[in-house]
């Protein structure tokens, strides 16, 4: 899941 | 980064640094909601805890610690330097009704049951109705100082610029978070009502009823 990720936004 | 996040994140720098100034100048937080403060000083603490743990960009890591250390200078100011100036009164929406829907809809709809991903998540909801107590105090009150509703129109506008980062990195990144998105709808929408008396109104009358 992509979303689990790095949060890059703020 | 496109020109819709740059822009979405200088317009939520925009609000934070304004209302900073303006308690600061005035040496008052007359109107302001500390308790709409004390919920995005939340949202940035629960947020942000992947400071600790991953290094994404200078930029991000920069905005990060500028967001959180505003927001928890902002709470100092209202309930305790200008505490006397403060409008208790008026602000008396109950944040344990955002809080524990919000927290109880993290708990059920995430991207992954781990500490770090829920709080992420409680963040994300949460950031979306933390202005309710500032709304509910102008409707209560019946007016704010225009430098307030400047600071409003920032804070919205942000986040419907990053309705638009999202359209633009679904197109060209194949890029989707669900959860970001829906939530910020509901923000936006929250906003929409005020959005339109600020463009009727303030520019207008310069004192917004």
């Amino acid at each position: 899941d992509q979303n689990l990720q790095q949060k890059d936004e703020l | 980064m496109n020109v819709f996040r740059l822009t979405g994140d200088l317009s939520h720098l925009a609000a934070i640094i304004i209302l900073l100034l303006k308690i600061w100048k005035t040496r008052s937080c007359a109107g302001i909601s500390g308790k709409s403060q004390i919920l995005f000083a939340l949202v940035f603490t629960t947020r942000y805890l992947d400071l600790l743990t991953s290094f994404i960009s200078l930029y991000n890591t920069c905005m990060k610690i500028i967001y959180v250390g505003c927001a928890y200078a902002t709470v100092y100011l209202i309930y305790a330097k200008f505490r006397a100036t403060y409008d208790g009164n008026h602000d008396t929406f109950r944040i344990e009704f955002l809080v524990v829907p919000v927290g109880g809809l993290a708990f059920l709809v995430n991207h992954d049951f781990s500490p770090l991903e829920i709080l992420w998540t409680f963040s994300i909801y949460l950031e979306s109705v933390a202005i309710l107590p500032q709304l509910f105090m102008i409707s209560k009150t019946g007016e704010a100082e225009t430098i307030t509703t400047h600071y409003l129109f920032c804070l919205g506008v942000y986040r419907a610029l990053y309705l638009f980062n999202w359209i633009w990195r679904f197109y060209f990144e194949g890029f989707f978070d669900m959860i970001a998105i829906v939530a910020g709808v509901v923000q936006t929408i929250l906003y929409c009502d005020f959005f339109y008396l600020y463009v009727t109104k303030v520019n207008a009358v310069q004192r917004f009823q």
